[in-house]
């Protein structure tokens, strides 16, 4: 579903941030 | 078996795409669906970050949206 790309795109993201 | 994946979540998978063309994350994540790949969501947000901060790719911001591409 679109909800749980969102929720896995948001997740990506933080561990980036993490990086990044 | 009806499981087995026929796209592969690589290093090299990931900088095809991204010497394409820019992607955001949620662009990335299209490409390798669990459903496709066979891994969990977890894995594959864990893979998917590991495999980018290898490649570090350059980014930029397109219609307010981060994103990732690579030049060859």
């Amino acid at each position: 579903s679109s909800s749980e790309a969102d929720e896995m795109a948001a997740a990506l993201e933080a561990e980036l941030n993490d990086f990044m | 078996t009806p499981s087995s994946s026929d796209v592969q979540l690589t290093e090299d998978a990931v900088r095809r795409y991204l010497i394409r063309k820019p992607m955001t994350t949620k662009d990335l994540l299209k490409k390798f669906q669990t459903k496709r790949t066979g891994l969990s969501s977890e894995q594959t947000v864990n893979v998917l970050a590991q495999i980018l901060k290898r490649l570090n790719p350059e980014r930029k911001m397109v219609n307010d949206k981060m994103h990732f591409y690579l030049t060859e």
